[in-house]
């Protein structure tokens, strides 16, 4: 069988798809200071799954704040910055009219997963984290 | 903030795929 670090070279999305896998990559973006890109794009994916039961609405919410306050709001971060300026709105306008909604993080997501396919993800394949592990 | 903290985390980790 194909071992998983060859695996994670195939795609993104193999590569999260692995614990370890999300694991090494995260600890190679500790180093480059953008490991809140991984968690940010994990949290948008929890955050769709929160069902929406009642009784959920609340911790919907107050999810959604959180995500908002610790990625978004802080233009300097690192999640601020690659996020398009209408989508960082789109999101605050959804946090403060408190319409919230699975998909409010989805563009988003993607921006960071674009980011992340086009940029951090090939240098990880190319970092001495990698190559040593593998 | 540290309730926030833990709902983000709990969050993430839901996200993320189990043990094969």
């Amino acid at each position: 069988p194909t071992p998983p670090y060859l695996k994670w070279a195939e795609s993104l999305h193999s590569l999260l798809d692995d614990q370890d896998g999300i694991h090494l990559f995260r600890t190679f973006l500790k180093q480059e200071d953008c490991a809140d890109m991984l968690d940010f794009w994990f949290a948008c994916s929890g955050f769709r799954k929160v069902e929406a039961s009642d009784g959920k609405e609340e911790k919907k919410l107050k999810l959604a704040k959180a995500i908002y306050r610790k990625y978004i709001l802080d233009n300097n971060g690192i999640v601020s910055r690659q996020i398009k300026p209408a989508t960082k709105s789109f999101i605050k306008d959804c946090v403060m009219k408190l319409h919230i909604d699975p998909a409010m993080f989805d563009q988003a997501q993607t921006e960071i997963q674009t980011m992340m396919e086009e940029n951090t993800y090939p240098l990880f394949l190319k970092s001495d984290i990698y190559l040593e592990y593998t | 903030i540290d309730s926030e903290d833990d709902l983000l985390q709990e969050c993430i980790s839901s996200a993320m795929p189990k043990k094969k």
